[in-house]
């Protein structure tokens, strides 16, 4: 999906689910994707943000999605 | 939302730049 990792797009896809102004929390993220270990977490959630694709609300631990708001 | 003003305009302002960095990828992919 658009050049991304499978996990990459997942994590996009649990962001974009959020509708709150706030955003999801890292810790949500973690939560939700017990597979993923935080650094791989981490590391994609940096590059989504560097793309672009997602952006850090209130403080660098919570992320919401630029598509659809 | 209990947010207050200030988060909500720094909320914003990040929303704008991560705007301009898609906007700057997609250009880039064309």
């Amino acid at each position: 999906m658009g050049g991304l990792t499978p996990h990459q797009s997942q994590i996009l896809n649990l962001i974009k689910t959020c509708r709150t102004t706030e955003g999801i929390s890292l810790q949500d993220l973690k939560s939700q994707l017990q597979s993923m270990n935080l650094q791989t977490l981490k590391k994609a959630v940096e590059f989504l943000s560097s793309e672009g694709h997602i952006y850090s609300t209130v403080d660098d631990e919570h992320f919401k999605s630029t598509d659809g708001d | 939302s209990s947010l207050t003003e200030e988060q909500k305009k720094k909320i914003e302002e990040n929303r704008q730049k991560a705007l301009a960095r898609r906007a700057e990828r997609l250009a880039a992919q064309q």
